[in-house]
């Protein structure tokens, strides 16, 4: 699975999210990336794109999931992923997202991600393990 | 507040001694993009714009589980997906099935724009990518060599795999044994 996730000056908030799905994975098989608050999500507060193990991402809601938490509990965009993320049984999910105010995070319960990320401010980061 | 971007190219059981020749070009792949979503957000372009461009990127990149190199159904094709999802208007498109797509993500955002629907599959969507002229190629521009492998191994043990996974160790052949961050047996 392979997903991006960006904010402008403005606030203006996408995601996307791409994939080929599982190995060996049944004819027919709908995974959780075009699942809109699974694997894919962006509201007012934050875009999120998530990868892993479809079928837990799709009963976790966990794209959903990170903006309910920041919008129903007050936390940040970091806060609310993590907790999310946690929620998930190890093993299994990893996600990027940003927030509308140019936060930036990256979890996951693998054992690696590969992943990147850019702020405006300068900083950038490309790495696979914690 | 000012622009940011993140990026994955799929998570899971990734070795530490995962090999060189593996992890480059991945690595590499994800600078790539990086420095096209920030060149994007740079040139005042609007998110939902960087996102569609940097997956195009990361689909026709080979190392990755989407678009070229995705992996195989228990059939040996490919079935492919994606979604774009725009966050001030809550727009958003998606697609399943896809076999001939060149770009999955460039079809979801097209379902956004172009129908008063979310989310088309499989035939449907393979009818609307033409009828709209997306580029569409052979089925088997898809499928890479190691894909096919990992199907094989896949099979062999019954499991599905998600993006990056470890083998069983127990039923690793000893030439196996060197995990190297794609899916082997399970």
């Amino acid at each position: 699975t392979v997903g991006c996730v960006a904010v402008d000056n403005e606030g203006n908030l996408a995601s996307a999210t791409s994939t080929g799905g599982l190995v060996n994975k049944m004819v027919g098989r709908i995974g959780d990336t075009p699942i809109i608050g699974a694997g894919t999500y962006a509201n007012h507060l934050c875009a999120v794109s998530a990868t892993g193990k479809g079928e837990l991402i799709i009963r976790g809601t966990v794209a959903r999931d990170v903006a309910a938490v920041m919008e129903f509990k007050g936390v940040s965009l970091k806060e609310a992923a993590a907790y999310v993320v946690g929620q998930v049984p190890p093993g299994n999910v990893g996600l990027v997202a940003v927030s509308s105010t140019g936060e930036v995070t990256m979890p996951f319960n693998t054992t690696g991600m590969f992943r990147a990320c850019a702020t405006e401010d300068g900083y950038s980061e490309i790495a696979i393990w914690d | 507040m000012g622009w940011a971007i993140a990026l994955h190219g799929g998570a899971g059981d990734i070795p530490l001694s995962l090999p060189s020749d593996r992890r480059l070009p991945r690595e590499a792949g994800l600078r790539h993009c990086l420095d096209v979503g920030i060149a994007a957000l740079k040139a005042h372009k609007h998110p939902l714009d960087v996102v569609e461009l940097v997956v195009r990127e990361l689909e026709n990149h080979p190392h990755f589980n989407a678009g070229k190199g995705s992996v195989l159904t228990t059939s040996g094709t490919v079935e492919m997906e994606a979604c774009i999802m725009d966050g001030k208007t809550k727009k958003c498109g998606a697609v399943s099935g896809l076999s001939t797509v060149v770009n999955a993500i460039s079809l979801a955002r097209t379902v956004m724009e172009k129908t008063p629907h979310i989310y088309l599959a499989f035939d449907g969507a393979e009818a609307f990518a033409r009828e709209q002229g997306l580029e569409t190629v052979d089925p088997s521009y898809f499928v890479t060599p190691e894909n096919i492998e990992r199907l094989k191994q896949a099979q062999e043990a019954n499991r599905v795999q998600i993006d990056y996974t470890q083998p069983i160790q127990k039923e690793v052949k000893k030439d196996d044994a060197i995990g190297d961050g794609d899916s082997q047996i399970g």
